[in-house]
């Protein structure tokens, strides 16, 4: 038997629009300690993973690991069914096929039940390794929602550099080049509005804007994000959701055959 | 125009 609930059930629902469009059937792990997911996108490029943890639900109960395999579309459009401020509970039996999400109104006058059916979906674990990264930056999330937006209108690749003069985003197209620089800040009234890089290398990678821009549909979870560059590995993109986990988005970088 | 690798080139399957 499992059952999480959560008070701030829009979590739920942001969560599940972040990630949808690249991963559509899932694995939901799910044990004494959380709900974990890791898959790739439909082209293998890119890797999304999250945790939520059990101790950031309002009650959580699993009495043996589960597997839920999951249609992330149609989580999606059940959870549109649930209201901005709805409690939102899932519960799944041992051997069941279904995913129970209980909507409680936040005066708890309404309450909304449905079933989701689960699905067998074979899916292939990574390994990440441990890595020593050269360039780390921290970031307001709608900066880099803003940087990769404006620079998809330039380009559909992106060359993101670090240097000791700051994390510089460059996008070349038909139109003309467009290069954006951050440089660290500490001025921000509030700590999370400041721009901060930790360079430990100078670095220079290449993506693919369209999925840096997808990996901006989790802004609505964190007010800042965490970028971390490595020399010829997958840049690490992290948003923290305040209390309960995170979500990361691993993308290979473009290499020059 | 650079080539774009998937990712399990450099993770590994689990």
């Amino acid at each position: 038997m499992f059952e999480a609930r959560l008070i701030q059930g829009s979590l739920l629902k942001k969560l599940v629009d972040a990630i949808k469009e690249l991963c559509t059937e899932v694995n939901w792990d799910i044990s004494n300690s959380g709900i974990n997911m890791q898959s790739m996108d439909g082209s293998h490029v890119c890797l999304v993973a999250f945790n939520l943890r059990a101790d950031g639900f309002d009650h959580f109960r699993c009495d043996r690991p589960l597997t839920l395999g999951i249609n992330l579309g149609n989580l999606a459009k059940i959870l549109k069914c649930s209201g901005s401020n709805d409690i939102i509970t899932m519960k799944a039996d041992d051997n069941g096929d279904t995913l129970t999400l209980m909507f409680e109104s936040e005066k708890q006058d309404r309450i909304t039940d449905v079933d989701l059916k689960l699905m067998s979906i074979e899916s292939e674990h990574l390994g990440i390794p441990d890595q020593d990264y050269s360039a780390e930056t921290s970031m307001p999330s709608s900066e880099y929602q803003r940087i990769v937006r404006d620079l998809s209108s330039i380009g559909d690749t992106v060359n993101i550099s670090a240097t000791k003069e700051g994390i510089k985003f460059s996008a070349m197209g038909d139109i003309g080049t467009a290069n954006i620089t951050l440089r660290q800040t500490s001025s921000a009234d509030k700590e999370e509005e400041n721009v901060k890089i930790e360079m430990k290398e100078p670095v220079l990678l290449t993506f693919a804007l369209r999925y840096l821009n997808n990996f901006a549909k989790a802004t609505p979870l964190s007010s800042t994000v965490q970028v971390f560059l490595t020399k010829d590995l997958p840049v690490q993109v992290n948003y923290n959701i305040q209390d309960l986990g995170y979500v990361k988005y691993y993308l290979a970088p473009k290499i020059e055959e | 125009e650079p080539a774009q690798p998937k990712i399990s080139k450099f993770f590994s399957p689990r």
